[in-house]
C-alpha cells in the first residue's frame, strides 16, 4: 500500500524534526507512481506533485503523525482541494425550465444518468421533463422512454427519424414551458471528442437550450484519455460540472482528478448503479482515499 | 516530437511519457524502457528516430506472432459465440458489426438477445439484426438469460443456422452475483454444444481497469478473445499490450466506430504504429 512504502522510506532515512529533500524526492516519486497506477492523466499528475512538493517542503512534522501519516494527510488534502467540496448540487434558475444539458463519450452512461436526476429531481418534489436528443443510436429514444416510465416521468420524444437534435431539443423546450415543467434534462448521442461534426451539434443544442447545467458525464474507467476529453469538451460548451460514473466498480478512478483539474468544475454526482436510485452526490474525500490506494 | 534529432535525458522522459499517455501502465513502462536504454548502449543509436524504429520493434515484441487471432469457427454445424464485457463498452455494437461481415461472406447468422436486464437491449440489437440480415431470438424482459441463450442455441441448430451470437447484459467484474450469472449461461449453451468464442469487449479509453476486468472475466467465463473499441477517439488502448503480455489473452478485433463496417481485424503492427503516432 502507498502508506506501507512510505513508512518504509522514512524509516530509512530518519527523519528530524523536519521533511527534508532528500525525503520529499523520494516520497513524491511514490505519489506519482500511486497516482499513475490510479490512471491519473501524466500532465495532471505532474502538476499535482509539483503542488505537494511545494506544501510538503520543510513542513513541520507532528509529533501525533508519523513522517509517512503527514505526508499521506498533505496528499489527501491537496487531492480534497482539486476534487472539489461535496454536495455541490443543481444551480437554480430565476424561470424554468431548468435545463440541464447531459454530455459525453459513447457509453459513458448519459441516458441511465439522465433518467436518475429526473427520479432524483421528482422526489424533490419537482416537475421534470426529459428530452429524448439521441438520435443516432438504435433504439436510444426508447431506452430514455422505458426509463422514463420507470421513473414516473414524461419524455419529450420525436420518433418520426429526424435526426435534427436542435429541432428536438427546442421543440422539448417549448413543451417544458407550455407545460410548467421545473427541469427539462436533454440526453444527448455519445460523441468522439474529435468528431468535428458532432461536437459542433452539441454546441448548437446547447446554444438552442441555454442550459443552467451543462453536464460532462464520464466512466470511473478511464485512463489517460480523461484529459483529452476533459479539454475537447472544455472548449465546445460551457461544462457547469461533471457526472463520474459506474463508481460501483473497482476502478481507482483518477478521471476523477484528471477532470476536476482540467475542467476546474465540480463534480456533482456519482453514478454507483444500474438502477435509477443509484445516484449520490459526489464525495471528494471518499474519492481521494480511493485513488490513493 | 519525442524521436527527433539526438537521444537525451528529455527523450527518455517523453518517451516514457508517450507510452504512460497510451494507457501501457506504469508498472509495464518501466523495463521496456530500461530495456531500450540497455539496447541504444549496445547498438550504440545516436538518432532519436532510430529509436522510434527500435521501440517499435521492442514493442511489437510483446505480441506473440503465431496467436491464433481468426474467429473459431465450429468444425461441424452452428458456431457458438457469446460476447461479455462491463457495461457500455460496445458489445451489443460489435454484434450488429460481426453479424453484418459473416453475411458478407455467405454465413446465415442469427443473434440471442440475452440482455434481458438493459432497458430496450433488445429492440436495440433487433436494429442490428435487421441492418445485418440476421435472425432475433428474443424473451421477454426480465427473462432469464440463460433461457433465452438456450432456446437460440437449440432454434439454430435445428435451422442449420452457421453463427449464433450471443449478446449478455453489461456487468461490472467485482459483482460476484453477475459474474456466477455469465458463468451459468455459458454452461447452459455447452449443454447444447460447443462454445466457440468467447469474446470480451474492452473500451479503449479503460485505464489499468481494463487489465482487471480481462483476468475476472477470463476466469468467470473463459475467455477466448477481446474486442478492443472506441479505437476512433484519442485512447490508445495501450491496456492491450498488457493484457497479452500478462494474460496471454488475444486481441482479434478492434471497433474504430459506431457504423456497421467499423470492425477491423487486429493487426499488432498497425496498433503498435497509431500507438506511437
Ligand atoms: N454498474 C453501473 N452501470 C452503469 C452506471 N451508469 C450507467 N451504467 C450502465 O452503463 C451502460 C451504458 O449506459 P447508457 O446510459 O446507455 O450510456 P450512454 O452514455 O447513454 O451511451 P450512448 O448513448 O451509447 O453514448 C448501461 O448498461 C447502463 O446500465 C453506473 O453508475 N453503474
Ligand atoms: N466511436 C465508437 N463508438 C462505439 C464503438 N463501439 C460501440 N460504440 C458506441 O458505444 C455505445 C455503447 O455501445 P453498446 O453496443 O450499446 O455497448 P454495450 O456494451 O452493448 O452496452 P451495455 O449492453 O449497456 O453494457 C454506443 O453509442 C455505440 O454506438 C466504436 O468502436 N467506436
Ligand atoms: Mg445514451
Ligand atoms: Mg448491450
Amino acid at each position: 500500500s502507498l502508506s506501507g512504502r512510505l513508512d518504509d522510506i522514512f524509516t530509512r532515512l530518519r527523519s528530524r524534526g523536519r521533511l527534508d529533500e532528500k525525503q520529499v524526492d523520494e516520497v513524491l516519486r511514490e505519489i506519482r507512481l500511486a497516482l499513475l497506477e490510479a490512471d491519473v492523466s501524466l500532465k495532471v499528475v505532474k502538476a499535482f506533485v509539483t503542488d505537494v512538493r511545494e506544501r510538503a517542503a520543510g513542513a513541520e512534522i507532528h509529533k501525533s503523525l508519523t513522517p509517512a501519516q503527514q505526508i499521506i494527510k498533505i496528499v489527501n488534502l491537496a487531492l480534497v482541494d482539486v476534487l472539489g467540496e461535496k454536495n455541490v448540487g443543481l444551480r437554480p434558475v430565476d424561470m424554468p425550465p431548468r435545463v440541464i444539458l447531459i454530455a459525453g463519450l459513447q457509453g459513458s452512461g448519459k441516458t441511465t444518468a439522465s433518467a436518475k436526476l429526473a427520479a432524483l429531481l421528482k422526489k424533490q418534489g419537482r416537475k421534470p421533463l426529459l428530452a429524448a436528443c439521441d438520435l443516432r443510436r438504435p433504439a436510444a429514444i426508447r431506452q430514455l422512454q422505458l426509463l422514463g416510465e420507470q421513473a414516473g416521468v414524461e419524455v419529450s420524444a420525436d420518433v418520426s427519424g429526424t435526426n435534427d437534435a436542435v429541432a428536438v431539443a427546442t421543440a422539448a423546450l417549448k413543451h417544458a414551458r407550455d407545460e410548467g415543467f421545473t427541469d427539462l434534462i436533454v440526453d444527448t448521442a455519445g460523441r468522439m471528442h474529435v468528431d468535428h461534426e458532432l461536437m459542433a451539434e452539441l454546441g448548437a443544442v446547447e446554444k438552442a437550450v441555454d442550459p443552467a447545467e451543462t453536464l460532462l458525464v464520464c466512466d470511473a474507467m478511464t485512463g489517460q484519455d480523461a484529459v483529452n476529453v476533459a479539454e475537447s469538451f472544455l472548449a465546445e460548451v460551457d461544462l457547469t460540472g461533471v457526472i463520474l460514473t459506474k463508481l460501483d466498480g473497482d476502478a481507482r478512478g483518477g478521471a476523477a482528478l484528471s477532470m476536476a483539474y482540467v475542467t476546474q468544475r465540480p463534480i456533482k454526482f456519482a453514478g454507483v448503479g444500474e438502477k435509477l436510485t443509484d445516484l449520490e452526490p459526489f464525495h471528494p474525500d471518499r474519492m481521494a482515499s480511493r485513488i490513493l490506494g | 516530437d519525442a524521436l527527433r534529432g539526438t537521444p537525451t535525458d528529455e527523450t527518455w522522459e517523453d518517451l516514457e511519457a508517450v507510452l504512460i499517455q497510451a494507457d501501457i501502465g506504469v508498472e509495464v513502462v518501466t523495463p521496456i524502457v530500461e530495456r531500450l536504454r540497455d539496447r541504444a548502449r549496445t547498438e550504440k543509436v545516436t538518432v532519436a528516430g532510430d529509436l522510434r524504429k527500435l521501440l517499435a520493434a521492442e514493442l511489437l515484441d510483446l505480441f506473440d506472432r503465431d496467436r491464433e487471432r481468426a474467429l473459431s469457427f465450429a468444425d461441424v454445424g452452428t458456431s457458438v459465440w457469446l460476447v461479455v464485457g462491463v457495461n457500455g463498452t460496445g458489445k451489443t455494437t460489435t454484434i450488429g458489426k460481426l453479424a453484418s461481415d459473416l453475411k458478407d461472406h455467405g454465413r446465415t447468422v442469427s443473434l440471442a438477445a440475452a440482455d434481458t436486464f438493459r432497458a430496450a437491449a433488445d429492440e436495440q440489437l433487433g436494429v442490428w439484426a435487421e441492418r445485418a440480415g440476421a435472425q432475433l431470438i428474443k424473451h421477454q424482459p426480465g427473462a432469464d438469460p440463460g433461457a433465452v441463450a438456450f432456446d437460440a442455441v437449440k432454434n439454430a441448430r435445428a435451422k442449420g443456422i452457421d453463427v449464433l451470437i450471443v449478446d449478455t447484459a453489461g456487468r461490472l467484474h467485482n459483482k460476484a452475483p453477475l459474474m456466477d450469472e455469465l458463468a451459468k449461461v455459458r454452461r447452459v449453451i455447452e449443454k447444447e454444444g460447443s462454445v466457440d468464442e468467447v469474446l470480451l469487449v474492452i473500451d479503449a479509453t479503460a485505464g489499468q481497469n481494463g487489465l482487471v476486468q480481462a483476468r475476472q472475466f477470463a476466469e468467470s467465463a473463459g475467455v477466448t478473445g477481446i474486442v478492443l473499441t472506441k479505437l476512433d477517439g484519442t485512447a490508445k488502448g495501450g491496456i492491450a499490450i498488457a493484457i497479452e503480455e500478462t494474460l496471454g489473452l488475444p486481441i482479434k478485433l478492434i471497433g474504430v466506430g459506431e457504423g456497421i463496417e467499423d470492425l477491423e481485424p487486429f493487426v499488432p503492427d498497425d496498433f503498435i504504429a497509431a500507438l506511437l503516432s
